[in-house]
């Protein structure tokens, strides 16, 4: 079973 | 005072087609160089970035750095009453708390004022690193949009795999299940129609076809679509839109637990 991940956890807030 | 003019008006009415329904509400940054919008989808699984570069627009004044809040729904209903042909002129006063769409027929025999209330949206911006990609793919952007949209009918996550052979999207569901390889194709005669694909490594990664589908709304945009794919990052949705910008949805993947 594959988990959706999120954007923000690749790219960090500026 | 913001004054932005758009000979091309259906390119904004497009762009509107393409997000209204991935974001619901976002912030419109004018600066010198450009009218942009970075905004996440409310899962914050998706993320879409839109730039128009001021050389763009015919005439293109603002004075000072300006962010607007808008319900793009709301704005979108403005912008369908635009004339395909329209000239549409963005204006806002500074202090003021709407912004006005003004559409002109090309014959200049009908003007319209759109009026809509602003909103205030606190968005914090997300650091996107320019990345090197393992994968980027350029095909057009109709055989994306069929592809998306085929596949979801048999499943709702699609692995996107890249090897020497070419870009294979595949997805299985309770009927079944589907493949779909698409060989680079630099041969044929016009150049949106080719496929071409670069790739320092293979890579394969899953994702939700619903954001896809979503996506490929912005397919009347460009006939050209790229994908950029590396194992440890969102893939990267692109649709140019010509000489202006572009549009890029950035997508997380499904991974492991």
């Amino acid at each position: 079973q594959r988990k959706q991940a999120t954007i923000s956890s690749f790219f960090g807030a500026k | 005072m913001l004054e932005l003019r758009l000979v091309q008006g259906s390119l904004l009415k497009k762009v509107l087609e393409a997000i209204k329904d991935l974001v619901n509400d976002a912030n419109f940054d004018c600066s010198a160089t450009g009218f942009s919008l970075q905004a996440m989808d409310s899962s914050h699984v998706a993320l879409v970035a839109l730039l128009l570069r001021s050389e763009g627009f015919e005439h293109y004044r603002c004075d000072r750095n300006l962010s607007m809040g808008m319900n793009l729904g709301n704005m979108a209903k403005m912008l369908k009453c635009a004339g395909n042909d329209d000239i549409i002129t963005l204006k806002a006063d500074d202090g003021s708390d709407t912004v006005t769409f003004m559409f002109e027929s090309p014959t200049q025999d009908k003007i319209s004022d759109f009026e809509m209330k602003l909103m205030d949206i606190d968005s914090e911006h997300l650091g996107i690193p320019e990345a090197e990609y393992h994968a980027i793919v350029r095909m057009p952007s109709s055989e994306f949009g069929r592809i998306c949209k085929d596949l979801s009918s048999i499943g709702d996550t699609v692995v996107i795999s890249v090897t020497k052979e070419g870009v294979k999207f595949s997805t299985r569901g309770d009927i079944g299940t589907a493949n779909i390889v698409c060989r680079q194709n630099n041969t044929v005669d016009k150049p949106e129609e080719a496929t071409i694909i670069e790739m320092t490594e293979p890579v394969s990664l899953t994702f939700a076809l619903r954001y896809m589908n979503s996506f490929t709304k912005a397919t009347p945009l460009s006939s050209i679509v790229t994908l950029s794919l590396s194992s440890d990052l969102p893939v990267v949705v692109e649709y140019k839109i010509a000489e202006m910008g572009y549009i890029r949805f950035y997508l997380a993947p499904k991974i492991e637990e």
